[in-house]
C-alpha cells in the first residue's frame, strides 16, 4: 500500500520535471550550435526543437546510462535514476521498456563523441517533422551532418565497430520515433490531470504541451 | 484550442548564450 501511495502522488515527477526542463535547455543551446539551425525561421526552428527534445533527450542521457546495473548514474550513486525512479514520475513499463532496450543497443555501438553528437544534429534536423515549413532547407541542412557522419565513420571509426555503423545509427533514429510516439501518449494521460500537470516546469508544458490551460 | 505562442522557447532562441 505504501508503494501504490507513492505512485498515486508521483513522488519522483517534480524531480524528473526539473531534470528534463534543464535538459531541454541544454538541447536547445545544442541546436543553436548547428550549422544552419539559426537561419532557419524562428517558427521552423520551434517545430523542430519541440518534436525532437524527448529523442534528443533520450540520446543525451545515454551518456550517463550504463550496463552494469540499467541505471543513468551521473557521477556518484547519489545521483543514480532507475527505471523504478521513472514510473515515480508517472511513466510506465510500455515506455520504459523498449527505453531501457534502446539504450542499451545504443550504448553496444560505442559512438565516438562525433558521432554522438553528429547524430544528436541530425535528429533535430528532420525535415519530416509535422509542420516544417521549408522542408527542403531543413532537407539539406540535415543530408550535410548526414555526409559528415559517413565521412567520420569511414575515416576515422576503426572496423569492426563502424561496420554497417551508419545505417545502425539511423535505425536508432527509427526507434526514437516510437518511443517519442509512447512518451507523448503517456505525457499527455499525466497532463490531463491538474494535480500533477501543476508539478511541471512552464518549459516542459510549452514544449510537451498543456492540455489543461 | 488556444494560439501556441512558445514565448519561453522564443526567449531561450534569442538569448545569446543558454
Amino acid at each position: 500500500s505504501s508503494m501504490n501511495l507513492e505512485f498515486s502522488q508521483l513522488s519522483m515527477l517534480p524531480h524528473l520535471a526539473d531534470l528534463v526542463s534543464y535538459s531541454i535547455q541544454k538541447v536547445i543551446g545544442f541546436a543553436k550550435m548547428i550549422p544552419g539551425f539559426r537561419d532557419l525561421s524562428a517558427e521552423d526552428q520551434i517545430v523542430l526543437l519541440k518534436s525532437s527534445a524527448i529523442e534528443v533527450i533520450m540520446l543525451r542521457s545515454n551518456q550517463s546510462f550504463t550496463l552494469e546495473d540499467m541505471s543513468w548514474t551521473c557521477g556518484s550513486n547519489d545521483f543514480k535514476y532507475r527505471v523504478s525512479d521513472v514510473t515515480q514520475a508517472g511513466h510506465s513499463m510500455d515506455l520504459l521498456e523498449p527505453l531501457v532496450k534502446f539504450q542499451v543497443g545504443l550504448k553496444k555501438l560505442n559512438l565516438h563523441e562525433e558521432e554522438h553528437v553528429l547524430l544528436m544534429a541530425i535528429c533535430i534536423l528532420s525535415p519530416d517533422r509535422p509542420g516544417v515549413q521549408d522542408t527542403s532547407l531543413v532537407e539539406s541542412l540535415q543530408d550535410k551532418l548526414s555526409e559528415i557522419l559517413q565521412t567520420y565513420i569511414r575515416c576515422r571509426h576503426p572496423p569492426p565497430g563502424s561496420r554497417l555503423l551508419y545505417a545502425k545509427m539511423i535505425q536508432k533514429l527509427a526507434d526514437l520515433r516510437s518511443l517519442n510516439e509512447e512518451h507523448s501518449r503517456q505525457y499527455r494521460c499525466l497532463s490531463f490531470q491538474p494535480e500533477h500537470s501543476m508539478q511541471l516546469t512552464p518549459l516542459v508544458l510549452e514544449v510537451f504541451g498543456n492540455e489543461i490551460s | 484550442k488556444k494560439k501556441e505562442n512558445n514565448a519561453l522557447l522564443r526567449y531561450l532562441l534569442d538569448k545569446d548564450d543558454v
